[in-house]
């Protein structure tokens, strides 16, 4: 699922 | 993930261990900024909240559990180990940061990606972190000589942003839907505030002489 939380970086 | 982003989070991680080497080896932390040490673990806790509900890579866990630990670790370090606390310059450490936060907080919460709790903590993340190095520019310019390792640790803590930047530009170009103005242009100013340090740190590096930040 398309996390609403699309943040993959650090 | 690309390469710059890869470049840069190494270079983090090169950054806190280059501190934690200081820390360690010459058990003292002179010209080093609670004050910046404190801000980056607020940093990395209100950033990192997705810890243990998002699970995307185990680099990505990985990697947040090093910098929430290794941040508070220094931050401990500096506050309670009863000899490297004795190191710590409280009167060169004076940069008021309690207006960063509520700076920061004010304008992440005016603006943001999406009101929710979770975006307006990274936010605010995004911009306390920018400004995060401040009080350690601002106690070297007092503290006059800055000693090797210290220097290395701004240099490279400084540097790991400038290959985010390549790596959002990267993303912009190969990503169709990728914009994530927030931490650019936040990225950009972080980086930004360390362009005089860069400037003395090559001449210093230039003349093999010893970094001195003009008071």
């Amino acid at each position: 699922a398309a996390a609403s939380f699309d943040k993959d970086e650090l | 993930m690309n390469i710059f982003r890869l470049a840069g989070d190494m270079t983090h991680l090169i950054s806190i261990l280059v501190l934690l080497l200081k820390i360690y080896a010459t058990k003292s932390c002179s010209g080093i900024s609670l004050k910046t040490q404190e801000l980056y673990a607020l940093v990395f806790l209100t950033r990192y909240l997705d810890l243990l509900t998002d699970f995307i890579s185990i680099y990505n866990t990985v990697m947040k559990l090093v910098f929430i630990g290794s941040s508070l670790a220094i931050v401990w370090c500096m506050r309670r180990h009863r000899v490297v606390r004795r190191s710590y310059d409280k009167e060169l450490d004076t940069f008021r940061h309690y207006f960063l936060i509520a700076a920061t907080f004010a304008l992440a919460v005016l603006v943001y990606e999406k009101f929710t709790f979770r975006e307006i903590l990274w936010a605010f993340s995004i911009y306390l972190e920018a400004v995060a190095i401040l009080p350690q520019l601002v106690m070297l310019q007092r503290s006059g000589n800055v000693d090797n390792l210290t220097g290395k640790y701004v240099f490279f803590l400084g540097a790991y942003r400038a290959f985010y930047i390549l790596n959002w530009i990267y993303r912009y170009f190969t990503e169709a839907r990728f914009t994530r103005w927030i931490a650019c242009v936040s990225g950009l100013v972080q980086t930004a505030l360390y362009a005089d340090f860069f400037y003395y740190y090559f001449i210093s590096w230039k003349n093999n002489a010893k970094l001195k930040l003009p008071a």
